[in-house]
C-alpha cells in the first residue's frame, strides 16, 4: 500500500507529465520537476526511486515513460465509473469537468432529492431520484461516489449509498461521515482552505 | 506564525464548534473532537495546549470558549473582502455558497474574461472585464483572490492580481503559479482527490 501522501504527489506529477508530454518535453529532471510542482526535489527523487525510477544523470526522467509507470500506479487506465450525489451548484461544476476522465473517472449516474431536478439531462446523464438510489448503484455496480449534499443531508445519504455497494466516497459536505470499516471516505473541505487564508491577511 | 497543518486542524474544529454551539452542546472533550473531526485526541489536547486552553477533566472543553478563541486565531471577525476571477462553474458555486462568510470571507468583485458574463449580477454583485481588474482591485483595496480559471489563462491572470494589490490566491487551476515572495498561493487542487480514490479500487 502506498500511503496517501505519496499518492498525492504522484497524482500531481501526473498531471505535470501529462501537461510536458502535450508540450512534446522529453525529459525533466527533479530540479525541474521541483518548479513544476512546488514538491522539494529531494522528495521527487526519493518517491520515484522507490518505483525503481532512477531518470539519467544530466538528462533526467523521460517523460512519457514515467507517465506511464505513475498512470498505472493511480490506475489511470482503469475506468473508475462514480455516482453523484446532489446536482447543485457544485455538483453540476464537478459533473460537467472534463478533467476527472484523465484519471480514468467516468460520471455514471446523478442523484437528487429535489423533485424539479429530477429528469433533468447533465452531461447525457439524467438526474434520478435519490429514493431509487440503493437499487440503480447495485444495478450498475457503482462503488465510486462524490457526495455534494448539504451537510444535514450527508449522513443519510451515505447510508444509502453504503446500501447501494458504494465502497469510496468523495465528500465535500463539511461533516464527518460514519462508515463501516469497509468504506473509504475522503474529505474535500473548501472552507479550512479560506480560513487559513484569513489568518495570514494582517 | 502558526503552521499551516495546524491552522488547518483549527479550520476543522471551529467548523465542529459552530456546529455544537448551534446545537446547544456546552462541552466537548477530546475523545468526542476527535469523533468529529477524524484528528486524533492527542493531537487536539497538544494543538489546544499550545494555545493555553486545557480543558477541565471529565468536563472537556467550553465550546463558546474555544469557538471564539480559535476564532480569532483564523480573524473571523475581521471581514476578508475578496475578489473572485473566473465566473464559471466552479467560481459561481463558491460565488454562491454561504458557508465562507462564516470565516469573515465577503466577495467584493468578480471578473471574467467572456464579453457574454461581463454586467450579470451573481450575489448582486456585477461581473467586471478582466481588462479592467488591476484598477478595480486597487480601487477597492481588495488583497485576497479566488482564481477559477481555466489553467492556460492562470498564470496571466495572476499576474495581473499581484499587479492589483492582491497578497493571498486561493487557486483551483491545475497549474503552479509564480508569484513575488510578499505573495501566498494556497494550491486547492480537486483532481488528486479523484486520482488517489482511483488507486484504492482494486
Ligand atoms: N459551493 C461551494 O463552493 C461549496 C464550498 C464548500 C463546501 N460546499 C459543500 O458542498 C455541498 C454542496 O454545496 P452546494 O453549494 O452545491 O449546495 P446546493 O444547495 O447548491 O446543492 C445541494 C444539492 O443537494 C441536493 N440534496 C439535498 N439533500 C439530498 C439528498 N438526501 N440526496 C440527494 N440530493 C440531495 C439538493 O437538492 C441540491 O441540489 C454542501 O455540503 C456544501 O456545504 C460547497
Ligand atoms: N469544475 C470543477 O469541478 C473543477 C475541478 C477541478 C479543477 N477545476 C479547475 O478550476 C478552474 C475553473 O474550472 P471551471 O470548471 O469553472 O471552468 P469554466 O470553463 O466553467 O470557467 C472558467 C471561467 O474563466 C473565465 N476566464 C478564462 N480566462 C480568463 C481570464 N484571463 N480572466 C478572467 N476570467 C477568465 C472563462 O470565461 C470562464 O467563465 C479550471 O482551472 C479547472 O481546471 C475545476
Amino acid at each position: 500500500r502506498i500511503p496517501i501522501p505519496t499518492l498525492t504527489r504522484f497524482a500531481n506529477l501526473y498531471r505535470v507529465l501529462q501537461e510536458a508530454e502535450a508540450e512534446g518535453v522529453e525529459h525533466l529532471n527533479s530540479a525541474q520537476l521541483e518548479a513544476l510542482t512546488s514538491i522539494s526535489a529531494s522528495q521527487i527523487r526519493k518517491d520515484l526511486s522507490m518505483l525503481g525510477e532512477m531518470g539519467r544523470p544530466g538528462v533526467g526522467y523521460k517523460v512519457n515513460l514515467l507517465k506511464k509507470r505513475i498512470g498505472s500506479i493511480l490506475r489511470v487506465d482503469r475506468g473508475h465509473p462514480y455516482a453523484l450525489v446532489g446536482a447543485g451548484q457544485l455538483g453540476r461544476a464537478i459533473a460537467n469537468y472534463p478533467g476527472f476522465e484523465d484519471y480514468g473517472f467516468k460520471l455514471k449516474a446523478i442523484f437528487d432529492s429535489d423533485r424539479e431536478k429530477v429528469g433533468q439531462i447533465v452531461q447525457g446523464i439524467p438526474i434520478e431520484s435519490n429514493e431509487h438510489m440503493p437499487a440503480s448503484l447495485l444495478q450498475k455496480s457503482i462503488r465510486i461516489a462524490v457526495l455534494t449534499v448539504p451537510r444535514n443531508a450527508a449522513q443519510d445519504a451515505t447510508d444509502q449509498l453504503v446500501a447501494g455497494g458504494v465502497r469510496w466516497i468523495l465528500n465535500f459536505a463539511p461533516t464527518h461521515l460514519k462508515v463501516p470499516d469497509n468504506c473509504i471516505v475522503r474529505d474535500v473541505f473548501l472552507t479550512p482552505e479560506f480560513a487559513i487564508l484569513g489568518h495570514f491577511t494582517e
